[in-house]
């Protein structure tokens, strides 16, 4: 399916279809939680998230259309953004909590028993509250987070597509989810002078979105080094590539 | 290459059927 031989009715109910299941941690572990037990807690949920990210990426209409080089590059880019707004979206009704999964519901204060992790939370329940704030939609929220996929990349990306037509259909596939997000909050019978407004307030949010990413990356990166929790597979393989992308 | 080399598991994740296969 061609992103701009859609509607963008039609490919907001696309996104509806995409959306991975929730995912359960299973095997809960005892409270209280130890530095060990609670980090190994997150990575497991975020490898198991990761393996339907990418079946949800190849169901947004258009990205499979893209160079696998530039679908590879758009995924190792944004895959703990699009994690985290995930979470926050479970997480607006629960002012206090994050829910990762429904068996892993999470205090704030729970965070205390992991070296640096508090504050990462602090942002995450802050953008929460924010969205929790702005009554997000739905439908807003999956366009955002294919938003957050699809802008993920771009200099890099530009440059090193082997495929350059793949940066021009990756240009209509961002303004295919643009005029999306549009007609979502058009739809929702705002007043016209205060779509716009809306507009802006949850593509702002996106920046505090990625920042949370980077911070969880450091944090991540910082826990496997001192080999608080192994890590393993795709998340593994995820987080090396930042790695080696910083450097 | 690099980035082939890099992500092994993703590049087959991406290329094997259909998405419900992968989940």
């Amino acid at each position: 399916i061609y992103p701009n031989a859609l509607s963008p009715e039609q490919f907001v109910i696309t996104l509806i279809e995409a959306e991975p299941p929730n995912v359960l941690l299973m095997n809960r572990p005892k409270k209280p939680f130890t530095e060990a037990s609670m980090m190994m807690s997150l990575t497991k949920l975020a490898d198991k998230e990761l393996v339907h990210m990418i079946g949800w990426a190849k169901k947004i209409p258009g990205f499979v259309e893209l160079s696998l080089f530039d679908q590879v590059r758009l995924l190792e880019s944004c895959w703990l953004e699009i994690l985290m707004v995930g979470l926050m979206w479970r997480s607006i009704e629960h002012p206090g909590k994050l829910i990762f999964a429904a068996d892993l519901i999470l205090d704030r204060d729970e965070g205390k028993c992991v070296e640096g992790i508090l504050e990462i939370f602090d942002m995450l329940l802050a953008t929460t509250s924010r969205l929790r704030d702005l009554k997000l939609q739905h439908k807003e929220y999956l366009c955002l987070k294919a938003m957050i996929l699809l802008n993920a990349n771009m200099f890099p990306l530009a440059m090193g597509s082997n495929d350059p037509d793949s940066s021009v259909k990756l240009r209509h596939l961002l303004n295919a989810i643009t005029d999306a997000l549009v007609w979502v909050i058009a739809k929702s019978g705002l007043p016209y002078r205060q779509q716009s407004n809306r507009l802006a307030n949850l593509l702002m949010l996106l920046s505090h979105v990625r920042h949370a990413s980077n911070k969880g990356m450091e944090h991540l990166l910082s826990m496997r080094c001192k080999n608080v929790v192994p890590v393993y597979d795709l998340l593994l393989e995820m987080l090396n590539a930042n790695t080696l992308q910083d450097h | 290459s690099s980035l082939t080399e890099r992500h092994k598991i993703l590049h087959r994740l991406l290329q094997e059927g259909s998405p419900s296969d992968i989940s």
